[in-house]
């Protein structure tokens, strides 16, 4: 564990309790992406089937954490809250991503195995899960600030894992391909909202498209 | 080259 990975893992945990604090303060699930939403829990689920395998306290407990919160984000949005949430505004083909993903970490793995396959599936599906959200921003032009927040806090989230293995890199020799190649695609799909981020919200204006 | 990818990140 480093100062950037710990720093990373919190901003993810801070994401998801924004998240959270948006739909039951604004008792809303409008401007959340349904799609990427349903996405991190398929990555969060594919992921972590060695959940049962111990590697540390913390880790365990912050898998449950993202399989359980997940999960309950798709309920609050499909059920409690189901009559805030507008689906001709979420209208991005995830079947695409979905197949993409498959194909790819079936061609594009460590081992050929059925733990392994689904691993890399996840890694490139969690690259990729925000574009939904990111349409539908585009879609609609503005975004109540603290829907912004919770994607600042997810952006930074990947931004500081990208540090965090530059950091290993050279402590500790570690060389992950795969998700390196992911982890920086999926910070540069933020590029666009970190700008804009950084003009409006940070300088007290709302956030709307240019 | 080692491919060291233990899977202690989250």
């Amino acid at each position: 564990m480093n100062f950037f990975r710990l720093t990373a893992d919190l901003m993810h945990l801070l994401s998801i309790f924004v998240l959270l604090l948006k739909i039951q303060k604004t008792r809303s699930c409008s401007g959340i992406s349904f799609k990427t939403q349903l996405l991190y829990a398929v990555v969060f689920v594919t992921r972590y089937l060695d959940l049962l395998k111990w590697i540390s306290l913390y880790n365990t407990l912050m898998k449950i954490f993202f399989i359980a919160s997940s999960i309950y984000i798709l309920y609050l949005m499909k059920i409690k809250f189901r009559a805030t949430y507008d689906p001709s505004q979420d209208t991005f083909r995830i079947e695409f991503l979905l197949g993409a993903c498959l194909l790819l970490a079936l061609v594009f793995n460590y081992t050929f195995t059925f733990i392994e396959v689904l691993w890399t599936f996840s890694i490139y599906l969690e690259a990729v899960a925000i574009l939904p959200q990111l349409f539908m921003l585009s879609r609609t032009g503005e975004a109540e600030t603290i829907t912004t927040h919770y994607l600042f806090a997810l952006g930074a989230y990947r931004g500081l894992y990208l540090l965090n293995w530059i950091w290993r890199f050279y402590t500790e020799h570690h060389i992950d391909w795969i998700v390196w190649v992911a982890g920086a695609i999926q910070t540069a799909l933020y590029s666009d909202f970190f700008y804009i981020y950084y003009k409006k919200v940070l300088h007290g204006q709302k956030f709307e498209l240019p | 080259e080692q491919l060291k990818h233990e899977k202690d990140e989250l």
